[in-house]
C-alpha cells in the first residue's frame, strides 16, 4: 500500500 | 508554512520548555500529571515514526526530534531525578480508559482503509500517525484532572497549558487556510483537532479571566 498522505504538520 | 501553522509550532515548543524548566528551576514536578506526559510521549512516538520512512524538511525532523527528547526528558525529571515531587496521589485518572477507545478508532477509521497486513510498514506508520492524532486530542485529560482535583495550579503551570492548548488552536486556524488556499484538508486531524481544542475551553476561560489579571488559577470550591 502507498499512502497518499504526507504529514508535513507535527 | 502560514504563520499560524508557524506559531502554533513555536507555541507547542515554548510549552514544552517551559514545562522542562519549570520542573528544572524549582526541582519540582508538583502539579504536573505523569500520566497526561506518558500519554504525549506515546503520541510523539507513535506520530513520528515517519522519521525513518519519510523525509520531509530539515525543519520537520528537527521539531520532531526535540519533541521526542523533551518528552523523554520530562519523562526522566518526573520518575527518576524529582520523583519524590510527584503528586502521585492526585494523578489518580484512569488512562486505560483513553487508550482503549483511541487504539480501536485508530485501527478503525484511519486513511488506509485497508486490512491491516504484517510486514507493510507504510500502512503500520499509517496506522500509528492516526493512533497518535486521536490519542493527542484527548492526552491532556489527566492533567486537566489533576487541576480539577487539586483545584489550583501554579501560575508557570498555567502558562504551560495555555501555550500547549493555544497551539492546536493555532493549527485549526491554519487548515482553516490551508483549505482556501492549497485546497487541502485531512478530516482526521481537523476533527481531533477540534476536539483538543474543546478540552482546553474551560481552562482558557480561567486563565485569560485570573491568570492573565495576576492573580493564581484557582478553582471555585
Amino acid at each position: 500500500t502507498k499512502s497518499d498522505v504526507d504529514h508535513d504538520e507535527l | 508554512m502560514n504563520i499560524f501553522r508557524l506559531t502554533g509550532d513555536l507555541s507547542h515548543l515554548l510549552a514544552i520548555i517551559i514545562l522542562v524548566l519549570k520542573i528544572w528551576k524549582t526541582r519540582s514536578c508538583a502539579g504536573i500529571s505523569g500520566k497526561s506526559q506518558i500519554l504525549f510521549a506515546l503520541v510523539y512516538f507513535t506520530r513520528y515514526l515517519d522519521l525513518f520512512t519519510n523525509y520531509i524538511s530539515l525543519y520537520n525532523s528537527f521539531m520532531k526530534i526535540v519533541f521526542i527528547g523533551a518528552s523523554l526528558a520530562t519523562l526522566y525529571l518526573m520518575y527518576m531525578k524529582f520523583k519524590a515531587t510527584y503528586d502521585r496521589n492526585h494523578d489518580t485518572f484512569r488512562i486505560e480508559f483513553l487508550l482503549i477507545p483511541v487504539t480501536l478508532l485508530g485501527l478503525l477509521v484511519n486513511h488506509e482503509f485497508t486490512p491491516l497486513e504484517i510486514g507493510d510498514t507504510v500502512l503500520v506508520v499509517q496506522v500509528l500517525w492516526t493512533f497518535s492524532i486521536y490519542l493527542e486530542s484527548v492526552a491532556i485529560l489527566p492533567q486537566l484532572f489533576l487541576v480539577s482535583k487539586t483545584g489550583e495550579a501554579e501560575t508557570i503551570t498555567s502558562h504551560y497549558l495555555m501555550a500547549l492548548g493555544s497551539y492546536r488552536a493555532l493549527y485549526l486556524i491554519n487548515w482553516i487556510w490551508r483549505y482556501y488556499f492549497e485546497g487541502f484538508y485531512d478530516l482526521i486531524a481537523i476533527v481531533a483537532g477540534i476536539v483538543q481544542t474543546v478540552l482546553y475551553c474551560d481552562f482558557f476561560y480561567l486563565y485569560i479571566t485570573r491568570v492573565i489579571r495576576g492573580r493564581a488559577l484557582r478553582l471555585p470550591a
